[in-house]
């Protein structure tokens, strides 16, 4: 459901040029749960921001259910990120003058879901990643995992088929790392969503399917 | 070194009260390596914020070097923190107008370090930390645990006493992060500084002399 071809992203700074990908290719499968592993700085960021539509390759093809994104309209992106991908990010991005209930509502107040609806399952969402007492408070009133954890809630909020997770447990105790991994290892096996994990954790990366490692740019497993 | 006795912290949100701290009291000796290990939101950062003058506490005292920082006008305290106490923040908190290197620079403009000496040092700092190639990038040019490596760069710059550490090596692969709490346990080992580090990461608190356990804002070892 997702396949990347020859992928390349080259960042420009002023004269110096940055390449964060030189040529990546591979293919996720209809609910796979794949984790993406590297060193610090590898291009694991770049990679899933250009596969979650959020940056322009340089050059190379990324096709979600055989559409190549890389042909569409800014447009046609944003329809396509909203209705198909859930993206956690590295730094949650949540938005500091909407409380955690609000960040998690965002995404359905643009998808036209009624009000009630909205609301009921935005609490839901939060009470699944263990926030339930913490639903007023804003992003700057809660602690570095509970971000963490209403950005993971407000990922799902769409119910999207794809969902791509930047290191969403770098700031999780054990316990509660485990928990969010087994919502999205759930989430992949019963609903037969497709989970792309960036992460550092080999424990994270243990209960995934396959483990894709980049190192400097490329693959290397 | 320092000695925190009855510490509590309530935040006020509204009508609403949170108990971060309830209570909280221990020590910490010249040159110890110490970590702080908890759940998300136990109050692990609200500890460390208070240990490193940057909240008041509700109630309780703390104590640097056997003075009572709680006593301590916002001035003195200013000056205590420039000179005596290196933080890493859990979100780093570079300034996303400066490069790397005028990051790691800006605590030696304060501390009035002549232009050379702090140009060569903030060098040396980001060579630490295995970050020579990047010193002109802005945080928005650098990944994750990039940025967080010029976080803890920039919180050796005055060479302080004392080191704060909040979960430093979340954004780092295993390698890197190693490097790093091998960098602090040589602080604390070679050069008598008293480092505490906040981590989930239980490889991270092998490494140090003690490990205290917070649970709900009370210590629980
Ligand atoms: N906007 C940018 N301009 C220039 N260089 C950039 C930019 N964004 C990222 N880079 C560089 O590209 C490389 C890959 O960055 P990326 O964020 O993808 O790494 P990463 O694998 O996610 O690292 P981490 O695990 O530390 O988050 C890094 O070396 C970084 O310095
Ligand atoms: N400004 C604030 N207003 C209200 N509540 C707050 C505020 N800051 C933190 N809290 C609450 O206090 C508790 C402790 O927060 P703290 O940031 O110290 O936790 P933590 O142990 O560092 O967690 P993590 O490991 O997730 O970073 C959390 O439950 C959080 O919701
Ligand atoms: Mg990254
Ligand atoms: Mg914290």
């Amino acid at each position: 459901v997702i396949r990347v071809e020859d992928l390349r992203k080259t960042y420009r700074m002023g004269s110096t040029l940055v390449e964060a990908l030189r040529g990546v290719t591979f293919s996720v499968e209809r609910g796979e749960f794949l984790s993406v592993m590297g060193p610090s700085g590898s291009g694991k960021s770049t990679l899933l921001n250009l596969i979650g539509a959020l940056d322009r390759p340089t050059s190379g093809r990324i096709f979600l259910d055989g559409l190549d994104i890389t042909k569409l309209s800014e447009k046609e992106l944003a329809i396509i990120r909203r209705k198909k991908i859930g993206f956690v990010f590295q730094f949650f991005n949540l938005i500091p003058t909407l409380t955690a209930i609000e960040n998690v509502e965002l995404p359905m107040v643009f998808s036209g879901l009624p009000r009630r609806e909205r609301k009921r399952r935005a609490s839901e969402l939060l009470e699944l990643v263990g926030l339930s007492g913490r639903e007023r408070h804003k992003p700057g009133e809660l602690s570095g995992g509970e971000q963490q954890r209403v950005a993971i809630a407000r990922a799902l909020a769409n119910d999207p088929s794809v969902i791509l997770a930047d290191e969403p447990t770098g700031n999780l105790d054990t316990k509660t790392g485990e928990e969010v991994v087994s919502i999205m290892e759930r989430l992949s096996r019963e609903e037969d969503k497709t989970v792309i994990v960036v992460t550092h954790d080999p424990e994270v990366a243990k209960k995934t399917s396959r483990i894709i490692e980049i190192r400097d740019g490329t693959i290397v497993t």
